[in-house]
């Protein structure tokens, strides 16, 4: 139990570098035992280095910094341990439009072998959908909803986003 | 593809039968503050066999049961209906569709049914297990949530790494 | 003290129902003393009421709805004791783009008397300013302050907000 | 309006001289994740008075001077000026224009600056309790703290209405 669990963390902490790089296009990460001689009990410390930014303890890193680590240690986890399905509720909040195209491509990539049920207000994410949903409320406290098709043109796509918003 | 659909009816704000068609690849789901999206993905980790009210925005879980709009009366049961793909037969169950149905009474009665079935809980959490849904505690990443997967205590974080061996 | 408390607490009630009924088009607020034979030691509970919605606690509310009736506190708080300048720091990234709109309109009102600083992602929020600053690192790891004008279009506002993004 | 300009010169990511010059109304800061935003909010704070290094998303308060980059040395000391306009004498000093300073010295030394004479912390916060900056806990709202607004337990909502009383 001890060695699967040196397994996992050593599994986690190579893909939590891979995501991290390309999520931020470079830079690197550093995950560690606080206690490697007691592997049962030992907590995890994490610090990332954004390119060009000195290696800090993740408590330090920037809202959108840190939103889009914990996507990298998000996916990270799914390499290691797949999942049929994934729901993600807002994950892209806290990110610029730069870090949500990066997000999308990531996205894109796993959704192959993945689906992906992803809710949010930005409109790159939706326009790298290939379905798109659309939830109403016409009558108050009523939920509806609704399927937009979606269009060749990004136009068209935020007049639908539009009138549901 | 393993979800085909979800379906509501009588869940949190969605009074009316409402299917959420699954495909492969990227859905997404778009809508004003306060339509729906969330109570969607409750909606899933409620049929997954979420028993803690709290980890669904709800005080009890008869909370989660169509509590009624100025205009609307209330309903006396919630439905979520999680209907799965089986051609692989990667599910322990010898049909090509799965339907797993969770119910819950106003009363306080819960039903779980397998393809129209009553089981126990436990035998639909089991089937959920085969599938790597269950074992992965991070297919569903609620709103708010992504930035609790880093900010965790060194202690609550190796549970993370935990699960995953 | 007891005196003090109580005034005060009378204001921030009817300010905070004001504030609500503003940003979310209507509704209700309810503020209750946990305690009200003591005063001195009492909690406090929030109820909200959205538009066509039922009364409830404030965690049953969606992400949205909450950061809004948050921003309707704070708003009350600004009314029963003024600050000279208030500095807010993405207080709309959860908010659509309506509830952005009406956020935006707040502030203006509030801005004849406040200076406000705030940082945000939302194009709309930055349309509403009067002043923008845009903030780069074009050397990896050094901030830089630019300061934006404001055009009168909006397309050429765009422009300038993907040029620092 | 009260704020004229903040300067900050070797604060967090800002190791050159940068002004920004505060209008009255709504002043806008946008940019890129991690371009420094939130840093110039916490250089408010800071010169405030802050004390806790964990308000301002530091671990010691000797994080907050420019740590240095890749290639880039660090520096010795960090330092922020708030200037406010004191036509009006409202501040307890007999100038049309206050110049508050605050450095802090990688040796652990800290100065306090009121128009470039030396004072004591005491002395500069009594400054900011007259213009009702000081007395406002809620005129600086950081990235992310909205929730947490109505997110506290009624114990610690009492206490913010305590301040307003
Ligand atoms: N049992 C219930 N009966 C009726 N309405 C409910 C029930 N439970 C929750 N709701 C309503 O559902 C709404 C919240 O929906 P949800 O959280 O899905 O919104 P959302 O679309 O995710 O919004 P946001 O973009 O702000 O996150 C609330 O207004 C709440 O009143
Ligand atoms: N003492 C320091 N020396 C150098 N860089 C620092 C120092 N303290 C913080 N930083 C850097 O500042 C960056 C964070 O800046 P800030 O929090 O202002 O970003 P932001 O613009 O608010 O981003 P977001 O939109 O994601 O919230 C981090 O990358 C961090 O490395
Ligand atoms: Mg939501
Ligand atoms: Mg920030």
């Amino acid at each position: 139990s001890s060695t699967l669990f040196r397994q996992a963390f050593d599994d986690i902490r190579t893909e939590f570098q891979a995501m991290f790089r390309r999520l931020f296009g470079g830079g690197r990460t550093e995950l560690k035992l606080t206690d490697p001689d007691a592997l049962l009990e030992s907590g995890i410390e994490f610090y990332a280095q954004p390119p060009g930014k000195k290696l800090e303890n993740i408590t330090l890193l920037s809202g959108g910094e840190r939103a889009l680590t914990a996507v990298s240690l998000l996916f990270a986890l799914y390499r290691v341990r797949p999942s049929p399905f994934c729901i993600l509720d807002e994950i892209d909040a806290a990110l610029d439009d730069e870090n949500v195209g990066r997000l999308v491509e990531l996205l894109t990539e796993f959704s192959a072998d993945t689906q992906f049920l992803v809710v949010t207000h930005n409109k790159r994410t939706a326009a790298g959908a290939s379905h798109l949903f659309g939830i109403t409320m016409e009558e108050q406290g009523v939920s509806r909803l609704v399927t937009l098709r979606l269009p060749a043109s990004e136009r068209a796509e935020e007049r639908e986003l539009a009138e549901v918003h | 593809a393993l979800i085909k659909r979800v379906e509501l009816l009588g869940f949190k704000s969605f009074p009316e039968r409402t299917v959420v068609d699954f495909s492969a690849g990227i859905s997404a789901v778009v809508g004003p503050n306060g339509c729906g999206k969330s109570n969607v993905v409750d909606a899933v980790r409620w049929v997954l066999g979420e028993q803690n009210p709290r980890a669904l925005r709800a005080e009890r879980m008869e909370d989660v049961i169509f509590g009624g709009t100025e205009s609307r009366s209330r309903v006396s049961v919630a439905e979520v209906t999680l209907v799965m793909d089986n051609h692989d037969r990667s599910l322990p169950v010898d049909v090509s569709e799965v339907e797993v149905r969770r119910r819950l009474y106003r009363s306080g009665e819960s039903e779980y049914l397998v393809n129209r079935q009553v089981v126990r809980l436990r035998d639909m959490r089991e089937i959920f297990l085969d599938t790597g849904v269950g074992k992965n505690a991070y297919s569903v990443m609620e709103q708010g949530r992504i930035d609790l997967l880093l900010a965790a205590k060194p202690e609550e974080r190796r549970q993370v790494f935990e699960e995953a061996a």
